[in-house]
């Protein structure tokens, strides 16, 4: 649609429409097709395709040309933390990084640090026994930051390559529990200073513009140093997510694109900004 | 706001008799951005606007409003419109009545369901529940502590069965127990996936529920029309519920989803709790969509 024929006002205003319909936002919609005016102009472009072309790789310059691959410990364990608010997939999410850690020769250990929501913890351990990892578990109800401890001492002291912690799914409205996140990251602190090395923020691409304070909020509170956009695998393109490495700058690191253990991908930025374009 | 936006666009138009079509123009672009800002599906905006341009040009500004005053008077008895009034849950003259219960992944439905068997409990009715998702880990557990935690007995067939037969496995349950209501809490499926929208037409037709509701994330952000139209398209929704309200999402979806469905809102989630669940109250849902 947007690569036929001269450029026109009007594909500027298709253009405008597909990123807001993709959940871009307004303010990042408009200051991304008023810079590529510019571009055009400055470049002298006279056809769409190469003007689509151009934007394609604004786009992936904006997503992050090179990927950035999982931040694992010097030595020893890495330990790995997944946050989000509720619903958005991270214990299906860890299931996932567990077969695909897994896969390429780690040893792997989960947390179920989520000890509020109703059959949270039997959720995770049907994951382990799905992917064949071990799974660390108090009792429902118990403190959070216990079970991130003994998960972390267990898996260092069985060998461990990686220890995943899964928690309760929170708004990032919530000052109390954005609270009990930072004390899981002090409590696994006191074994592993440098823990954790990688703090996932999941986000549902069907969520709007609350993704950007989402991800503020949560970066804010425990350092995210990677997004996991899940559900992609439906009719939501999560165009969120540029204002969000505009202003925040996080890598994404993975995709999730169905419920299954396999359905989990490293981020493509190309794949992403094509898809996006419809 | 949006009302302080529009303030700022009409500095220069004090005292106008009538609003001309270039105010108006100008008054709907903010209107369109605050919109769009709070998650409202594209198309809706557009039809919306569209609407308030109808009713708005050639308006009499009322000497005790200014023009933002007035075009934000139009915007909000438009709103009232699209979003119409509270509306209650039905009830079926044959018991038990059914609810079916369903919506995207992590939506919130079984801990709607669990909201719903309170408040039909709070209100004299007497619930049963359906563990109808048999694919999720650990779904039917977590729906047997909440029954267990609401003293609401939970129907199931473990997960090698088909949710057609737990459906009516627990309709009987209510029927030889005396009780009058039914919720069934159906898998989180993607309005895509033609098998899955399948098996729910499948259980509309056994079952025949009273209420077909669609639980929506309050933040999700511009596929709501898809999602809502593919649904309703469907199985003929009768209400909704807006989960996850007690965040600082917008909303905007609430909009969406009533415009491209003509279902009524019946609650709001307000926190992960059993309680949580309110009545919905449409000049409340305005207020936060208009900022
Ligand atoms: N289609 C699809 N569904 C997904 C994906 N990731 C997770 N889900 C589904 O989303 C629902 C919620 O997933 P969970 O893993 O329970 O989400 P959570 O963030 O742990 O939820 P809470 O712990 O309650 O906050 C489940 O039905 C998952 O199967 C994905 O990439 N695609
Ligand atoms: N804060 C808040 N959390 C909610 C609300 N409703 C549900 N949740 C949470 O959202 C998450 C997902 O809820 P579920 O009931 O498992 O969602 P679901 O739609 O049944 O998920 P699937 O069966 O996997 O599709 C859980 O962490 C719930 O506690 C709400 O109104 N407010
Ligand atoms: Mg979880
Ligand atoms: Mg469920």
């Amino acid at each position: 649609l947007l690569r036929k024929g001269d450029i026109t006002d009007s594909l500027f205003e298709n253009l405008e429409e597909i990123l807001l319909e993709a959940d871009t936002g307004i303010q990042t919609a408009e200051f991304l097709v008023s810079q590529l005016k510019k571009d055009a102009s400055e470049k002298r472009l006279k056809d769409s395709w190469k003007l689509m072309d151009c934007f394609k790789s604004q786009l992936i310059k904006l997503l992050g040309e090179t990927p950035v691959p999982v931040h694992f410990a010097e030595k020893g364990l890495s330990v790995f933390l997944m946050v989000g608010v509720n619903g958005s997939g991270k214990t299906t999410t860890l299931g996932k990084l567990a077969a695909y850690f897994k896969a390429h020769g780690k040893k792997v250990f989960l947390g179920a640090a989520d000890t509020f929501r109703a059959a949270a913890i039997d959720q995770l351990e049907v994951w382990a026994h799905r992917t064949g990892v071990e799974v660390i578990k108090h009792r429902e109800g118990s403190d959070p930051g216990a079970v991130a401890y003994d998960t972390v001492k267990a898996a260092a002291a069985r060998g461990a390559d990686i220890a995943m912690i899964d928690t309760a799914g929170r708004l990032h409205t919530k000052t109390n529990l954005m609270e009990e996140l930072k004390k899981i990251r002090k409590v696994m602190q006191k074994e592993i200073p440098e823990a954790p090395h990688e703090t996932f923020l999941i986000l549902d691409s069907t969520t709007g513009q609350n993704a950007l304070m989402q991800s503020k909020i949560f970066k804010e509170a425990v350092d995210v140093t990677g997004i996991i956009l899940t559900k992609l695998d439906g009719t939501a393109k999560g165009g969120v997510i540029l204002a969000i490495r505009q202003e925040l700058k996080i890598p994404i690191k993975f995709i999730g694109i169905g419920e299954k253990t396999d359905a989990l991908q490293i981020f493509d930025p190309a794949r992403f900004a094509e898809s996006l374009l419809g | 706001t949006l009302t302080e936006r529009l303030q700022a666009a009409f500095k220069k138009l004090r005292g106008k008799g009538k609003l001309s079509e270039a105010d108006v123009t100008e008054a709907l672009r903010e209107v369109r951005m605050a919109l769009l800002e709070a998650d409202v599906s594209l198309k809706v905006v557009k039809e919306f606007t569209a609407a308030v341009k109808e009713k708005a040009v050639g308006a009499e500004v009322l000497e005790s409003l200014t023009p933002a005053q007035s075009v934000i008077r139009i915007v909000r008895d438009e709103m009232n419109l699209l979003v119409g009034g509270p509306a209650k849950l039905q009830k079926s003259s044959k018991s038990p009545t059914i609810y079916m219960i369903v919506g995207l992944q992590g939506s919130g439905k079984t801990t709607t369901c669990g909201k719903l068997a309170l408040f039909l409990k709070d209100s004299g009715e007497e619930p049963v529940l359906a563990a109808c998702d048999i694919y999720r880990p650990a779904a039917i557990k977590q729906l047997q502590v909440l029954g267990k935690e609401l003293e609401v007995p939970v129907f199931s067939l473990g997960d090698k069965s088909d949710p057609v037969q737990i459906a009516k496995g627990a309709v009987q349950l209510a029927e030889s127990s005396k009780k009058n209501a039914v919720i069934l809490d159906t898998a989180g499926r993607l309005h895509i996936d033609a098998q899955m929208m399948v098996e729910l037409k499948q259980l509309k037709a056994v079952l025949a529920p009273t209420e077909i509701l669609l639980v929506a994330d309050a933040m999700t952000g511009q596929d709501a029309v898809k999602i809502a139209e593919q649904f309703h398209q469907d199985l003929a929704l009768t209400g909704i519920i807006l989960t996850k309200m007690d965040g600082d999402a917008r909303g905007g979806a609430a909009l969406s989803i009533r415009s491209v469905t003509g279902c009524p809102v019946k609650f709001v989630g307000v926190g992960e709790k059993l309680k949580a669940l309110e009545l919905f109250y449409p000049d409340r849902m305005i207020s936060r969509i208009l900022g």
